[in-house]
């Protein structure tokens, strides 16, 4: 996180807003919920309370405008810039203005007027942009649903003002991984029309063959309808798709696209419903087998006749052996699987083991996060 | 993703636009070798700032980044 200069902040805990005007993108009911929510959202971990006034000068004056709307810091039209705040402070201080030219909304289409005012008002109280793009402070815009704060906003507003003297429980999102973290562990890995997609958390880092640098990015930024977290992830290339698997359910991606009809149940595939989860999941391009890893098993499918081979489940530790901890445990779950020239990639905790598909045997060991460039 | 902007002169206009409204970047510098410097500072620190490949370099992931929908708000104070 970061701070203004100087550490500027409200020399008081009762805090006044005025909404100036409305948009009329949404019902004037809805903004004022919207504002109420995400001054609520800093209320919650600070000492802070908020107060509105309905005429006269306020701390903290809210208003909609385009293009220049009164403070020689004009918006930019549709798209671009969303909305500023002003520092705390006499006059402009603490002032946050949204762009009329903005389409505002209260769902999670473009834009969420509740996550941007929850920002802006992060300004209006003091802070500065994070780096941390699993942060709210984070100066782009990315919809993603619950409690918006994370530890790293909370760390940041509670070094200006101090924790909230009730002790509100809050769930504050995780900080953002790191990539080069060594003891990095990820939930799955797929390709995706030569891109790798890796996922982890709430977020997801793209390796494209072009991009010398992997890009992070919230799951929920890039595909709303997905579930916060992701279990596994597999490409079968014949048929151009990705499926992604959270708990029970699946979804199907043609490019960067949800396929229409998805989410799906597992069971559809074959299990039991006693498998409420997939580990991993990797397609063979040589077999036309997918494997699937739950718990201790892992099972074959075959996606030519749609149908679970015979004989499985089996015992990942019988049939993968020589995978040791460092400890000397063998390894008998996965968290995530790749494929590629007749090796298997399975990842487990900090560790991947590069798996020679046919020989049966392993033949490296490396850091999840080679997988990162790191 | 919005196309970014084509020709190479739209692409360094656009990248100077935002360097100044976020990173302070003075304007009128342009054309001169001082001011490329400078905007090769400025593009540094914002590559620092969002985590990409620090090259100094208007690369596409750093015009992607730039392009994105954003809080108007400096990254680097004044």
């Amino acid at each position: 996180y970061n701070l203004f200069p100087k550490k500027l902040k409200w020399q008081k805990t009762l805090v006044t807003f005025r909404i100036t005007n409305y948009t009329p993108d949404l019902k004037k009911e809805d903004v004022d919920q919207a504002i109420h929510d995400a001054l609520k959202v800093w209320s919650v971990v600070t000492p802070l309370k908020f107060k509105k006034l309905h005429e006269g000068i306020a701390d903290i004056m809210i208003g909609f405008g385009r293009r220049e709307h009164g403070d020689h810091n004009p918006f930019d039209g549709p798209e671009g810039l969303l909305a500023h705040a002003y520092a705390p402070g006499e006059g402009l201080g603490g002032d946050t203005h949204f762009d009329e030219d903005e389409t505002w909304t209260k769902d999670s289409h473009t834009y969420n007027l509740f996550l941007v005012a929850a920002h802006e008002f992060g300004h209006a109280l003091g802070m500065g942009h994070s780096k941390d793009p699993g942060s709210l402070m984070y100066p782009v815009y990315s919809y993603a649903q619950g409690f918006p704060l994370s530890e790293d906003d909370i760390k940041g507003i509670q070094e200006l003002y101090g924790p909230n003297p009730d002790h509100k429980k809050v769930k504050p999102k995780p900080e953002a991984p790191n990539k080069c973290d060594p003891e990095l562990s990820i939930d799955a890995v797929t390709e995706l029309r030569g891109e790798k997609l890796v996922f982890k958390d709430r977020f997801f880092w793209r390796l494209h063959p072009q991009f010398t640098e992997p890009e992070l990015t919230l799951i929920q930024s890039t595909w709303p309808q997905l579930p916060k977290k992701v279990n596994a992830a597999y490409e079968n290339l014949e048929k151009d798709i990705v499926i992604i698997f959270s708990g029970i359910r699946m979804w199907a991606l043609n490019g960067y696209t949800l396929v229409p009809g998805y989410p799906k149940y597992i069971h559809r595939l074959g299990f039991p419903k006693s498998v409420r989860k997939i580990d991993a999941a990797v397609h063979i391009d040589d077999t036309g087998k997918t494997l699937f890893f739950t718990d201790e098993d892992y099972w074959s499918y075959n996606e030519q006749s749609g149908k679970m081979d015979p004989g499985y489940p089996k015992s990942i530790k019988d049939d993968f052996p020589g995978m040791q901890e460092r400890d000397g445990d063998e390894v008998d779950e996965v968290d995530a699987a790749s494929y590629k020239n007749g090796y298997l990639y399975l990842f487990h905790e900090n560790l991947q083991y590069e798996y020679s598909y046919n020989k049966r045997k392993v033949a490296r060991i490396m850091r999840t996060n080679d997988l990162l460039n790191c | 993703a919005e196309p970014l902007p084509g020709n190479k002169t739209e692409k360094w206009l656009f990248a100077e636009r935002y360097l100044r409204r976020y990173y302070g970047m003075q304007p009128g510098l342009l054309g001169t070798s001082k001011s490329s410097d400078v905007m090769t500072e400025k593009i540094r620190a914002m590559q620092s700032f969002y985590k990409l490949e620090v090259t100094g370099k208007l690369d596409h992931n750093t015009l992607q980044v730039m392009k994105k929908p954003r809080c108007g708000v400096p990254d680097v104070a004044e």
